[in-house]
């Protein structure tokens, strides 16, 4: 999740959708006080190599998560990650937490932004990418489409049946939807990684 | 091949039962 009050965005970031690329290219452009929320150990390393780090995430867990970032210790990262995740504002950050952190008047005036893809294509990809041969695939995807369900998209942009982004990039048009939100929100064009 | 065909009857149904709201307003096949 990205939320910058220097262009006037939030990136709510749903499952399976190229999200972590978009919010790469994102985070470049982002000033001091804009919320960049961990992506996770490995792009959140391949970033800081960058020079972006992430910030104004949490007030009780940003230090430490940004310690061990710098000492590209994964072993004291990851039990951060879990508990930026339990306290609601991680990566795929939910509105509700976000406006909470953001304040009702930002969350207002931005452009709220999600990326999305075909429900059936999240569940294969998720399948795809977690599957590790220690049962039969079928039994597998079964219990990514039954179980996990990370596919399920509106609970980030649909609330009380209204629709609350304000610009879709969808994965079949990743690159022009992408080119179309640099324009809309007047960033200089990015490339996704 | 695509994922439509991958999945079996139950799992596209279950699928869409749970992304009917995204399906509506993306306008996706089922």
């Amino acid at each position: 999740m990205i939320a910058s009050r220097k262009h006037g965005f939030i990136f709510i970031k749903t499952m399976k959708t190229a999200g972590t690329s978009i919010e790469l290219a994102l985070s470049t452009v982002c000033g001091p006080d804009d919320i960049l929320t961990p992506i996770g150990v490995e792009h959140d390393r391949l970033r800081a190599d960058a020079g972006i780090e992430p910030r104004n995430f949490s007030d009780t867990l940003e230090a430490r998560y940004l310690k061990a970032l710098r000492k590209r210790n994964n072993k004291l990262m990851r039990p951060v990650l879990r508990e930026l995740e339990a306290s609601g504002l991680w990566a795929h950050a939910l509105p509700d937490a976000i406006k909470a952190r953001v304040g009702r008047k930002f969350w207002k005036s931005a452009v709220k932004v999600a990326s999305e893809r075909h429900p059936y294509e999240k569940a294969l990809s998720r399948a795809y990418h977690s599957y590790r041969k220690t049962t039969p695939f079928a039994e597998h995807l079964d219990r990514v489409v039954f179980e996990e369900r990370f596919y399920i998209g509106h609970r980030y942009y649909i609330q009380g049946g209204k629709v609350i982004a304000g610009f879709f990039v969808r994965h079949n048009l990743l690159n022009e939807d992408f080119a179309r939100l640099c324009n809309r929100l007047a960033l200089p064009s990015l490339k996704l990684p | 091949t695509p994922a439509r065909d991958v999945l079996s009857p139950s799992q596209r149904d279950f699928i869409y039962e749970q992304c009917a709201p995204e399906f509506e307003l993306f306008g996706w096949e089922r």
